[in-house]
């Protein structure tokens, strides 16, 4: 659209599930304020906060090459409570950008 | 120009 918005660089980041949970919570979702999933808390012990990498603030574009972008907040949630779920994997991928 | 928010907030699941 021409509009100098500058785009924040996505990081890949790897979860490896270490712990019974994964240890994050999310807001929004599409037709919210908040369009796409962002972390709102990583409670210690948890997977994510082992992993070191997530942080509050984040916003979370895929999960292992799931896009979320148009998902409601709870096809969201359910597409990274699956990721985590499923024992074909040991670990999640999280597309996130670093809002500012 | 004031920007009003009209969609609604979102809740907040834990994972």
């Amino acid at each position: 659209n021409g509009s100098p918005v500058p785009v924040p660089t996505p990081n890949l980041i790897r979860v490896v599930k270490n712990s019974n949970t994964l240890g994050i919570a999310i807001e929004g979702g599409a037709n919210t304020r908040q369009p796409l999933p962002r972390i709102v808390t990583i409670q210690k012990g948890g997977s994510a906060h082992n992993c070191g990498q997530l942080k509050v603030g984040q916003i979370i574009l895929e999960v292992n090459g799931i896009s979320l972008r148009g998902r409601e907040h709870k096809d969201a949630a359910k597409i990274i409570a699956e990721a985590f779920k499923t024992k074909e994997k040991d670990h999640i991928d999280f597309l996130v950008v670093d809002p500012g | 120009r004031e920007k009003r928010l009209t969609l609604p907030p979102s809740e907040i699941t834990l994972l």
